[in-house]
């Protein structure tokens, strides 16, 4: 009755709501974890303190080198045709401003093939980006790369509608990357109600003019680390079933679900584990991981250090697209392993959570899954999910303890059953 | 080692459910 046991524990019993009220102490007292921050530096050394004395084993930090960029003040106001203050975040590694702004009439576009076809126009201009939201993976490539196609047909700044399934007016950041041959220049994110309404006056002929200000610095890259902990295996204690989530976030709101519910819950599987006395033949190894938001920095420095033991890598989990009402998992591996991790969520029934999708997602599980580790990411309901995504409103009032106990019901359930089944998954 | 080297398991998917069952 293991994994009655495990759900009893997570959903009714004396762990109930523990990840949410674990995750509402980090959060309040630490806050936001950029990068580089020393908020971030503060979350790591809070963790590994945290998992100490949760008795787990072998806790320690892996170094790794994050990039360090920081936000300074920021302002924009349209001055034509009216004055209007509009509401702005700058993106991960932006530059800044000239000290006393930048002032230039708008050009709005819809899309990169609209900028293409009127570039001519852009020269000198700051270009907005009125993307529809169509889905993550799609829209956000207007916010990596929005700035080094502005400034491939001549503009001084770039503005881009956030990357959201809905809005009250919030902008919402997140990573833009430059080319190197490309000019730099300032970039940031804009409400969706400003980038509409800058795009309906657009159409009406009507001229923008914006005055941008933004201060931003990099700096050399930091010392950080991946925080991990573990419950050594029984029988095959050099296999590894991975769990995870990551422990940096952006530097507005508390980073509570992004990914602040993806690491607690994380972390929760090995306390419920270890609270029923439980050992799996294999390692259980929490990773929390560090510099996600830059794309993965963490994991890759992880992945380079520990890729020679690959063979002993069983599984890698990470959640990090919420931990909402949880459906089932998202499952990237062969045929076989999948009929086995189907059967698996048979075991997930009592909480209706069972499902099995077609791929896994997650930035730092990827490199493993690339080269042939089964992997798996956690599927909770992800409608309000972008809402909140890379926002001041990314806090622990996103977050819903009785949703927290099923996800980790769920994660335990699956990752402790595949750590101390007697075979490891089968790969191609 | 519990996984063979061409990756394949050495039991049948009748054992594994079963085996599953028992965490049931």
């Amino acid at each position: 009755n293991i994994a009655k046991a495990i759900i009893d524990l997570a959903v009714h019993g004396k762990a109930q709501n523990r990840s949410y009220e674990r995750l509402a102490v980090f959060a309040d007292t630490i806050g936001p974890r950029l990068s580089g921050s020393k908020n971030l530096e503060a979350g790591i050394k809070y963790m590994f303190n945290a998992l100490q004395k949760d008795g787990l084993e072998n806790v320690h930090l892996e170094p790794v080198k994050v990039p360090h960029w920081e936000r300074g003040e920021e302002f924009a106001v349209m001055l034509e045709p009216r004055n209007h203050s509009i509401a702005i975040l700058g993106l991960g590694s932006s530059i800044a401003t000239p000290p006393e702004g930048i002032t230039a009439e708008v050009i709005v576009v819809a899309s990169f093939d609209e900028l293409h076809k009127r570039a001519q126009e852009a020269k000198g201009k700051i270009v907005v980006y009125n993307e529809p939201f169509i889905s993550y993976g799609e829209t956000v490539q207007y916010r990596l790369q929005g700035a080094v196609e502005a400034a491939k047909v001549g503009a001084v700044a770039s503005l881009i509608r956030s990357v959201a399934s809905f809005s009250i007016h919030s902008p919402h950041t997140g990573e833009q990357s430059y080319q190197p041959d490309v000019p730099q220049i300032p970039t940031a994110c804009i409400s969706v109600e400003d980038a509409e309404m800058m795009s309906r006056m657009s159409l009406r002929g009507t001229k923008i003019v914006v005055h941008l200000r933004m201060g931003a610095k990099t700096y050399p890259d930091s010392l950080s680390f991946n925080t991990v902990a573990e419950i050594v295996g029984s029988k095959y204690p050099e296999q590894v079933v991975l769990v995870s989530g990551h422990l940096d976030s952006w530097d507005v709101g508390q980073g509570a679900m992004d990914d602040g519910g993806g690491a607690f819950i994380s972390w929760e599987a090995l306390s419920l584990i270890k609270d029923l006395g439980l050992r799996p033949k294999r390692t259980l190894r929490l990773v929390l991981w560090t510099g996600e938001e830059q794309g993965g920095v963490g994991a890759e420095q992880y992945y380079q250090l520990h890729k020679e033991n690959i063979s002993n890598f069983d599984i890698v989990m990470e959640s990090d697209e919420g931990t909402f009402k949880p459906s089932g998992l998202g499952f990237t591996g062969s045929a076989a392993s999948r009929d086995i991790v189907k059967e698996i969520m048979t075991l997930l029934q009592p909480i209706n959570a069972t499902d099995v999708y077609d791929t896994a997602d997650g930035t730092d599980i990827s490199y493993w899954m690339r080269d042939g580790v089964p992997g798996a990411s956690l599927h909770s309901d992800i409608n309000k999910y972008f809402w909140f995504h890379h926002s001041q409103g990314d806090t622990m009032t996103v977050q819903d303890p009785n949703q927290m106990n099923l996800c980790a019901a769920l994660w335990t359930v699956v990752s402790y059953v595949i750590a101390d089944m007697e075979d490891m998954l089968p790969r191609d | 080692k519990s996984l063979r080297r061409d990756g394949s398991s050495l039991k049948s998917f009748e054992d594994i459910k079963n085996e599953i069952a028992g965490y049931t």
